[in-house]
């Protein structure tokens, strides 16, 4: 536990008083520590602390808090600022129709999460309509016409040749005669160094226009999630992400860093394999899951 | 790491964040550096390439602590009239770290060096993962066993081990479904496949190979600790290597539960494995 591991950094001080510098360069060591610990990127960390730092010196220590419980409660409350404070649920696009378009590397949750946020628009009134514009991925079509037949969503899908940007456009057009007002754009997995292929992304945004393009990150990425983040904000300037396999015990730091890096907001977290494991983030609860 | 330079407080601190920034976890990297740092007082000159020489031999004698203690046991050392073949390898991890394009891609390695492969789609809870894993057994020439959507993948493993004895085959390949390990259900499940191989050919599975997403931080290690604990884990294959993510969670790994590394992944296609060498990782890290 964090503010077991601040006691010993807080031995010296008992009871009244405020938090001097000294107390506090230890005990942001320890919350550096455990910030790395939950995958938090070194230099984001690195950055968070600095800033508490200064929040923490000279703050009166509450009666009720150890020292130690106190500088957690700064560190949680920032940490929550900085994961994006009371949350921003996501809004329905209006549109005819209107373009959400799904990104991300490979084997984040793409295709399950395109399926997931169908049957979320459907039960707001909503007539979504998916496209499946991987043609890389073995089976990639069958498994997006898949979760589309459980939900009885209509699916646009092509030739295993076509060309994606193709896909998206059809798709779009078809929209309306189809009776969907929204449309969802599944795409391949890739590498975000990966020139051609982002390339490829930046063609569907400019064909399709869409309201909302989002990151698609799994919760358990580790330190590199600052250079995904990075040059996808850079290339897509992407409008919103989602974290996936929340389920799982992992702390969940690259949410930190991807806040951080692009300041985009994270709008859901997926929860589990099934399509109606999905959730809006809540910054107050992955605050406390980071810091353990 | 600037060539002929002393090993100073600022350039072991350096050394620390390379580490921490390649997912080697904080625990190991400061073990690292301070190996490192005793190490130095001994050296001549301690520059940049006797520092990455004293890390990747440090890293690699990681990897292989394991391997030396425990000899690779044979099927008929567990029972002396039992055929060496088939050779059962299970394919077990988290969702989406790449099992299913792995065995693909082994099925590829295995019939380029002269040996028959069966591969087994028991993954029966994904959509298309079946027909995901059909494709690449199209791709390879290999055999394919699969299941009813929404059977049990135990059935599966056990009709692919039947077929693979009638078959005659040299190899087969298990896919399984990606679960997450804390997932207490799927792990038994996990343990049960393993079990049913086990009834039907004595002294398999020959290999239970982790599916590591090199992208993934600390988190594998749990993956690791309870897929080891339910399954056995024989190695790891570490995928996306072809990236940014250096995977430096596998020395972790390698550290606390002696499991090696035994392929890598560098991209989608076919060819894109390697058998895992640890200095070439272990120099990989450092710029
Ligand atoms: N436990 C858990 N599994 C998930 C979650 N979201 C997706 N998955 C699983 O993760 C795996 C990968 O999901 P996909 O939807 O195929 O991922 P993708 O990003 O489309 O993959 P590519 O198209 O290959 O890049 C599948 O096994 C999914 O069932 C989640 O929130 N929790
Ligand atoms: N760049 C890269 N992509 C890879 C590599 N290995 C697998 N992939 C991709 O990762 C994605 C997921 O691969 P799968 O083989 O479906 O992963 P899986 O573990 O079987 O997924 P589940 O069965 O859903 O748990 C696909 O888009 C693969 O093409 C690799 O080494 N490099
Ligand atoms: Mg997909
Ligand atoms: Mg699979």
């Amino acid at each position: 536990q964090l503010s077991d591991r601040l006691q010993s950094a807080f031995k010296s001080l008992t009871g009244r008083g405020r938090l001097s510098e000294s107390n506090i360069e230890e005990a942001m060591r320890e919350v550096r520590r455990a910030l790395l610990e939950a995958d938090v990127n070194f230099k984001v960390a690195r950055k968070f602390v600095d800033d508490v730092k200064v929040r923490a010196v000279g703050e009166d220590v509450l009666n009720s808090l150890t020292p130690g419980q106190q500088v957690v409660k700064v560190v949680h409350n920032e940490l929550v600022k900085l994961l994006g404070d009371t949350g921003e649920p996501f809004r329905i696009p209006t549109g005819t129709p209107a373009v959400i378009m799904i990104v991300g590397l490979q084997g984040s949750g793409k295709t399950t999460f395109c399926a997931k946020l169908a049957r979320f628009l459907k039960q707001r009134g909503k007539h979504p309509l998916l496209a499946a514009a991987d043609t890389y991925r073995p089976a990639a079509q069958d498994q997006l016409s898949t979760l589309a037949l459980q939900l009885d969503v209509p699916v646009h899908t092509g030739r295993p040749d076509a060309d994606p940007v193709e896909i998206t456009t059809t798709a779009v057009e078809e929209a309306g005669a189809r009776g969907a007002d929204v449309v969802i754009l599944d795409t391949a997995g890739r590498l975000h160094v990966d020139e051609e292929l982002m390339q490829e992304l930046e063609r569907i945004k400019a064909a399709t226009k869409p309201a909302e393009v989002l990151l698609v990150l799994d919760s358990m990425t580790g330190q590199d999630a600052v250079n995904v983040a990075q040059e996808f904000v850079d290339r897509l300037d992407f409008t919103g992400a989602v974290l996936t396999k929340m389920d799982g015990d992992t702390r969940g730091g690259a949410a930190v860093s991807l806040r951080a890096v692009t300041g985009r907001p994270i709008k859901f977290a997926s929860v589990g394999e099934k399509l109606d494991a999905l959730e809006p983030f809540h910054p107050d609860r992955v605050a406390s899951r980071i810091l353990g | 790491l600037h060539g002929g330079r002393a090993l100073d407080d600022e350039a072991l601190a350096g050394i620390e964040e390379t580490l921490i920034a390649a997912d080697v976890g904080v625990e190991t990297s400061l073990y690292l550096v301070e190996r490192l740092r005793d190490a130095a007082r001994e050296m001549e000159t301690a520059d940049t390439d006797a520092i990455v020489g004293f890390l990747a031999g440090e890293i690699g004698s990681m990897f292989t602590a394991g391997s030396d203690a425990e000899p690779e046991r044979t099927r008929s050392d567990v029972d002396p009239g039992v055929s060496e073949r088939p050779r059962v390898t299970m394919i077990v991890g988290v969702n989406g770290t790449g099992k299913t394009t792995t065995i693909g891609k082994l099925a590829g390695l295995l019939q380029r060096e002269g040996e028959t492969v069966l591969l087994a789609a028991a993954d029966t809870f994904r959509a298309a993962a079946g027909e995901q894993l059909q494709i690449w057994a199209e791709r390879t020439g290999a055999g394919f066993v699969f299941g009813q959507q929404g059977g049990d993948p135990a059935s599966v493993a056990f009709d692919a081990a039947e077929a693979a004895v009638s078959r005659g085959v040299d190899h087969l390949l298990i896919d399984t479904a990606g679960r997450l390990h804390t997932q207490k259900n799927l792990i038994a499940e996990l343990a049960k496949i393993r079990r049913v191989v086990e009834k039907r050919l004595p002294g398999a599975p020959d290999d239970v190979l982790l599916v590591v997403d090199a992208n993934t931080g600390q988190n594998a290690l749990s993956q690791a600790r309870l897929f080891d604990e339910a399954v056995g884990l024989t190695g790891i294959v570490l995928t996306k290597l072809d990236g940014t993510a250096r995977g430096g969670i596998v020395i972790a790994i390698a550290r606390e539960l002696s499991i090696p590394v035994r392929y890598v992944g560098v991209g989608e296609g076919l060819e894109d494995i390697a058998r895992f060498d640890a200095s070439e990782f272990a120099r990989g890290l450092f710029p």
